[in-house]
């Protein structure tokens, strides 16, 4: 996280707002809502508290403007610019701006208010931008649903407050899983398109930051239907698709579009019942089948036939020797199977049938 | 003379760029239409690469243009 130069921040803990004007792109009631809820995030975590004016001059001035709307810092049309705030401090300090010509909502499509309200307002209390991408302050509009505040987030703003004198249990999301940590495990892993994505959290990363998929990014930002923590994916490349696994549901995406129909439950692709979590997946391209790890068994499925194939599940060690037991995620390229467990990453030779390599699960971040 | 046209893509790309810096890396105005990157604005650049941790190049590439499209709150990455 960042403060502004001199740690600028309000010198007294109750804090006034008003909002001056409406976006017509919402109700009243749902803009009032929206900044209530930001407002709330903060104030959860800080002895700030927060109260509404409706009349003459507030700390923080809230409103809806577009292009050159006064304050010299003019907006810049439709995306790009989104909003700005200004840190603690008489006259403009805290003010808070949203740009009208982008349009505002309370869902994941175009921009959502209440997630860059609070992102403003984190500014309009005196935090600035943080590198950290799983932050609230980050710089880059992320679409994000659950509780906002990430670790970082909570103590950039303890850091200038100090802490909620009866704090409410808060959830902070976790940060960015940091690339090269030693003790890296990945939660699930796919092709897509001729690149390796990896699944940690809530986020998604590409070894290869492709042009349009930088290095990570937030799985609500890119799939918002796709739930926050994915438990398997495989990309079946006959059909350009990849089946993202979570709990008992399945979700099949072509590129950045949800097929119609999803989710579905994975008992579909004929499993028991009794299985309610799949840990891995990966589609064997030389014999259409794909693979699906469940605790310390694995079923094949013929892709073809979309039949589950019979003799199975069986014993993951039996099968892969020289695997561990169980498995977090697996990609298959060029006649190797990766597996995932923990920190760590099997190489496994399709061919003769025993592992030839064992590296650490980030070396395929190019750690 | 010698140099090869610029092209209007290249152009539009750096014109785009010396905006993102001057707004969000306090690049001082006026670099645009220089032939080349000056040392400052090649320095800006990096600190922006830094900043979203992409490889530091100094260079206008393509994942370095890909943050630079992406929508965003209005308030500087460093500084006042």
């Amino acid at each position: 996280y960042n403060h502004f130069p001199r740690n600028l921040k309000w010198q007294n803990t109750n804090v006034t707002f008003r909002i001056l004007n409406y976006t017509p792109d919402l109700k009243k009631s749902d803009v009032d809502k929206a900044i209530r809820r930001a407002l709330n995030l903060w104030s959860a975590v800080t002895p700030l508290i927060f109260k509404k004016l409706h009349k003459g001059n507030a700390d923080i001035m809230i409103s809806f403007g577009s292009r050159e709307h006064g304050d010299y810092n003019p907006f810049d049309g439709p995306d790009g610019l989104l909003a700005h705030a200004y840190p603690p401090g008489q006259g403009i300090g805290g003010d808070t701006h949203f740009d009208e010509d982008e349009h505002w909502t309370k869902d994941s499509s175009a921009y959502n208010l209440f997630v860059v309200a609070a992102h403003e307002l984190g500014h309009a209390l005196g935090m600035s931008h943080s590198s950290d991408p799983g932050a609230l302050m980050y710089p880059i509009y992320t679409y994000a649903t659950g509780y906002l505040l990430s670790e970082d987030d909570i103590e950039g703003i303890q850091d200038l407050y100090g802490p909620n004198p009866n704090p409410k249990k808060v959830k902070p999301r976790p940060d960015a899983p940091k690339k090269c940590d030693p003790t890296l495990s990945f939660d699930a892993a796919t092709e897509l398109r001729g690149e390796t994505i990896i699944f940690k959290d809530r986020y998604c990363r590409s070894p290869m930051s492709s042009v349009n998929a930088p290095c990570m990014f937030i799985i609500a930002s890119t799939w918002p239907s796709l739930p926050n923590k994915v438990d398997a994916s495989y990309e079946n490349p006959e059909k350009d698709l990849v089946i993202i696994f979570s709990g008992i549901k399945m979700w099949a995406l072509n590129g950045y579009n949800l097929v119609d129909g999803y989710p579905k439950y994975i008992h579909k692709l004929g499993l028991p019942k009794s299985v309610r979590k799949i840990d891995a997946a990966v589609n064997i391209k030389d014999t259409g089948k794909t693979l699906l790890f469940t605790d310390e068994e694995y079923w094949s499925y013929d892709e073809a036939a979309g039949t589950m194939d019979s003799g199975y599940p069986r014993s993951i060690e039996d099968d892969f020797p020289g695997m561990d037991d169980e498995v977090d995620a697996a990609v298959y390229h060029y006649g190797q199977l990766y597996f995932f467990h923990d920190h760590l990453q099997y190489e496994y030779s399709y061919s003769s049938k025993k592992v030839i390599r064992i590296l650490r699960a980030n070396s395929i971040l190019n750690c | 003379s010698s140099a090869r046209p610029l092209e209007s893509e290249d152009v539009g790309n750096r014109l785009l760029a010396e905006k993102y810096l001057q707004r969000f890396y306090g690049a001082p105005a006026g670099l645009q239409g220089r032939s080349t990157p000056s040392d400052s604005f090649q320095d800006k650049i990096k600190q922006m690469q830094r900043f979203f941790r992409l490889e530091v190049t100094g260079n206008i590439d393509d994942n370095t243009l890909d943050v630079m499209k992406q929508a965003r709150c209005g308030v500087p990455d460093i500084g006042e």
